[in-house]
């Protein structure tokens, strides 16, 4: 008796969810029955975000397979392991073509600042050393705003974790000697707010060759193993030893129709003397996201090249405005 | 306050030279 009344309580009651943004954790209680809409909707109204498309909530389902969490469906319906809470994490999942013509609100770009920061000092980007150098700069100036000759205390960014090991290893520079370098520049950021040092930092970062590529490891009809990359603008084809650039791409505007079935995907070009482009994956649950993202990368491709919704014009002027404010007050200073 | 690409790339030239003295041999 005791047994099912728990069973019937827990099916009509809500269950702890943590969300994990890259600057906060958040809490919820979330309805049994609550969709995955119901779960971001509430997570972008809690931290203010309103450039919703470019995020979702990613999580290792039961299998240990990285999911993101669909929208339309129950958050209950789509493998989540049993732990408690049960836990997201909050990410960029589609990128822009630039970031600053398209990113509009400081959280947005903040969001994404963390994001590709992280992504290049964990080495999953890879960052040539004299970019590493400026970017650290500008991180520099993001996090203690203007350089003062006669308070800044030598040592301060060499205990800092400003750049990707590998960068370290390649030179023969003590830890004094790559800081002199990031002053330098550190130096010339003077007067820059954190919300446009960390605009800069992401016009650097989104010209490196990994920025916003999501890889795949695929093979083709003669079981050749490659990477498949998707990405704002197409997909790439790239060769199992060279993440950085592409033998192939197909810009979104040049194909016609992507689909898959079973282990075999298949992109058919809009020019139709072309032929298909067919290649196998190890999972089906891999081209379920692999077509997921290509769907959401064309979606935001079409809309950039429409007239801005009503909604994001108000956003930018809202923006623009505030930033104009913000540089008066500034300037009064 | 916006660097121009121009900005960016003259930096990254300078960087580059500045390092390029203490590059390990092979690096």
């Amino acid at each position: 008796m005791a047994f099912s009344f728990l069973i019937r309580k827990k099916s009509t009651k809500s269950f702890p969810v943590k969300v994990i943004t890259l600057d906060a954790e958040l809490e919820f209680n979330l309805e049994w029955r609550a969709t995955g809409r119901d779960l971001f909707d509430l997570v972008c109204r809690t931290i203010g975000l309103r450039e919703t498309w470019y995020f979702g909530l990613q999580y290792q389902d039961s299998k240990g397979f990285m999911s993101w969490l669909k929208l339309d469906k129950k958050v209950h319906d789509q493998g989540i392991p049993q732990q408690i809470p049960t836990t997201f994490n909050f990410l960029v999942k589609f990128y822009p073509e630039d970031v600053s013509e398209e990113l509009v609100q400081e959280v947005t770009q903040h969001l994404f600042y963390l994001q590709v920061k992280q992504a290049i000092l964990r080495m999953d980007i890879y960052c040539p050393p004299e970019a590493s150098v400026l970017l650290a700069s500008y991180a520099v100036q993001a996090k203690y705003g203007d350089y003062d000759e006669t308070s800044y205390q030598p040592g301060l960014l060499a205990s800092e974790d400003l750049l990707p090991q590998r960068v370290i290893d390649q030179y023969q520079m003590t830890p004094e000697m790559w800081e002199d370098r990031i002053k330098i520049w550190y130096a010339d950021h003077k007067t820059m707010s954190r919300d446009e040092a960390e605009m800069e930092y992401l016009k650097v970062a989104q010209d490196l060759d990994m920025y916003g590529v999501n890889y795949f490891d695929i093979s083709n009809k003669k079981e050749t193993n490659l990477w498949l990359g998707v990405t704002a603008l197409g997909l790439n084809i790239y060769e199992k030893e060279n993440k950085l650039a592409p033998k192939t791409t197909f810009a979104w505007s040049e194909i016609r129709h992507i689909s898959f079935d079973d282990k075999k995907f298949i992109i058919k070009p809009v020019d139709k003397t072309s032929p298909n482009f067919v290649f196998f994956s190890q999972k089906v649950r891999m081209n379920k996201l692999i077509l997921d993202l290509c769907i959401g990368n064309h979606d935001l491709f079409m809309r950039r090249r429409k007239p801005d919704s009503m909604e994001v014009q108000q956003m930018k002027a809202q923006a623009k405005e505030e930033r104009s404010r913000r540089q008066i007050e500034r300037n009064k200073l | 306050n916006t660097r121009s690409s121009g900005y960016h790339q003259k930096a990254l030239a300078e960087i580059r030279n500045s390092l390029l003295p203490f590059a390990n041999s092979g690096g």
